[in-house]
């Protein structure tokens, strides 16, 4: 479940809802029923690049976009709006033994975005 | 019971999730053990965020820790004893000495690049005679390995232990003891225990048993990696 995406913006951290009972798993994931994973998405174009949106950023980024506003196309394109952190999230579930399982996974949520 | 294969987003989520498959029917409801809820409740940052504090200000989890139970781990499994339906519903033998009983337990889920760091034996037993008083210095409970196909049985030595009262769930290490610590989980894990009065006394019954076992994945484990390299 996706949030609509109100006028765009830079680069940010958007919400993505993944829901298991969407899936057809709510019978054996016992919780939680769904997790906020979110998502990324924004043009990295200057200022975003620069991190003026308070998206953290690479130099390396920040010269791609320098040069993109200079000579479009001539280097690449912009750079990429992807996870610059991420967290953690458990699971509950019952396995194929009926046994009650817990496993915790790590970078399974986007905190901040930034441009890459 | 398996599911066929899901397609699309189900099984790249299935994958992310690092299971092989969902399970294919419903399962036997069953009451979840409060010790998950607590550690599903401890573990998940959500929920921590949520809920009242449960960790001190200031601190995070460690991740790829088991906080609660102070060891490394990042999968926790509570495991159904499944020799219960065919155990024999008598109380004592024929000479007259207390049962043994064979506890069995299904790991086949459990993945070879698991390590286990926790193994801990749950058990619930009853006075023969409801009210009875128990023997006078307790009983001594003993865990060994069974024979069994694909058993590791008489590679380590029985572990004992004393167990001054049945009133409380009786907990055992299993790890260093009946189970070589650096050992990997096996496919069926059997046991056989024996629980004797250390004086005169009715025999108890096992009422339940259950198997908390944790393991840490290095693969889910991304700090252990980056540890690594």
């Amino acid at each position: 479940e996706v949030a609509p995406v109100a006028g765009g913006g830079p680069c940010r951290a958007r919400r993505l809802y993944v829901s298991f009972r969407e899936v057809g798993w709510h019978h054996w994931i016992i919780a939680p029923r769904g997790f906020m994973a979110n998502y990324c998405q924004g043009p990295c174009a200057l200022p975003a690049a620069l991190g003026a949106s308070g998206s953290p950023t690479f130099n390396h980024a920040a010269l791609r976009a320098l040069m993109y506003s200079a000579a479009p196309g001539a280097h690449g394109g912009l750079p990429c709006c992807v996870p610059a952190r991420l967290s953690p999230i458990s699971v509950l579930f019952f396995d194929n033994s009926d046994n009650v399982v817990l496993r915790h996974y790590e970078d399974m949520v986007v905190d901040e975005c930034g441009c890459r | 019971a398996r599911a066929p294969t899901l397609p699309g987003p189900a099984a790249a989520l299935l994958q992310a999730l690092g299971l092989r498959d969902a399970p294919g029917g419903a399962p036997t409801p069953r009451p979840v053990p409060p010790i998950m809820w607590r550690l599903f409740r401890r573990q998940d940052p959500q929920e921590t965020r949520a809920g009242p504090r449960r960790t001190s200000p200031g601190t995070t989890p460690r991740p790829c820790h088991v906080e609660e139970l102070g060891v490394a781990g990042n999968i926790v499994r509570h495991v159904r004893d499944r020799g219960a339906p065919a155990r024999p519903p008598e109380l004592t033998s024929a000479a007259g000495s207390c049962p043994e009983w064979t506890v069995v337990f299904d790991l086949s889920a459990v993945e070879p690049d698991e390590h286990p760091s926790r193994a801990r034996l749950e058990l619930r037993f009853a006075e023969a005679v409801a009210g009875a008083a128990g023997p006078v210095g307790g009983w001594e409970l003993s865990v060994a390995l069974a024979a069994g196909p694909g058993s590791m049985a008489g590679r380590e030595a029985p572990l004992r232990l004393a167990v001054p009262s049945l009133r409380a769930p009786v907990r055992a290490e299993l790890l260093g003891a009946a189970w070589a610590r650096n050992a990997s989980a096996p496919c069926t894990l059997r046991l056989a225990l024996a629980l004797r009065p250390r004086s005169p006394a009715t025999c108890a019954r096992l009422a339940e048993a259950a198997l908390l076992l944790v393991t840490v994945d290095p693969r889910l484990c991304h700090p252990l990696v980056r540890q690594r390299r």
